[in-house]
């Protein structure tokens, strides 16, 4: 554990609650992509199957069963509590077109050809890619309101910090995930717009976030 | 792809 990673997982965490909070308080889940929360109860379903099979920390295994706790939690309150403000017909990015080839891939690029290790690369290729119904109902709509835009925010500032988390393993330990950091290093990049549009206008700004 | 790294990050 060094600084970078419990930063990271710190804005992991902050980033989910912030949505959680957000659709409770407000009792609407507006604006938020029901798809990209769905991806995201898949990715650690089946990511941290390995609750089962092996222990590495308590801090390992309570923040695995919060972050699985809160992305069911987040799913009920978009697609069963308040499902009457959820914006089906903006969220229309066709996961299919993710979940295909993100399962494809995970069959072809694995460190081994067993079912367990299949679902963790599937789970790791898929996060990379999980945002994108989210990113592209903002993109449909031209704007979002400054709440989701501090969500993606911490959601984008968690993926920075892991990478630099992975270039200190490097060095420091010669740890390195080919999958997980190539993966990682593409996720990260779909942040970058996102974060020019952030930092220009919600910050400088207020109120909504609307695309030029 | 041949190491597999051990899985200890969330």
């Amino acid at each position: 554990m060094n600084i970078f990673r419990l930063l990271g997982d710190m804005c992991h965490l902050v980033a989910i609650i912030i949505l959680f909070l957000k659709i409770w308080r407000s009792k609407s889940c507006a604006g938020i992509s029901g798809k990209s929360q769905v991806l995201f109860a898949l990715v650690f379903t089946t990511r941290y199957l390995d609750l089962f099979t092996s222990f590495i920390s308590v801090y390992n295994t309570v923040m695995k069963v919060v972050f699985l706790v809160l992305a069911y939690a987040t799913v009920y309150l978009i697609y069963l509590r308040f499902r009457s403000t959820y914006n089906s017909e903006s969220d229309s990015f066709r996961v299919e077109f993710l979940l295909v080839p993100v399962a494809g891939l995970s069959f072809l690029e694995n460190y081994a050809f067993a079912p367990l290790e299949i679902l963790w690369t599937f789970s790791i290729y898929l996060e990379s890619v999980a945002i994108l119904p989210q990113l592209f109902m903002i993109t449909k709509t031209g704007e979002a309101e400054s709440i989701t835009t501090h969500y993606l925010f911490f959601l984008g500032l968690y993926r920075a910090l892991y990478l630099a988390n992975w270039v200190w393993r490097y060095h420091t330990e010669g740890f390195f995930d080919q999958i997980a950091v190539v993966s990682g290093v593409v996720q990260t990049i779909f942040y970058c717009d996102f974060f020019y549009l952030y930092f220009t206008k919600v910050l400088r700004g207020s109120g909504k976030m609307t695309l030029p | 792809i041949t190491k597999m790294p051990l899985k200890d990050e969330l």
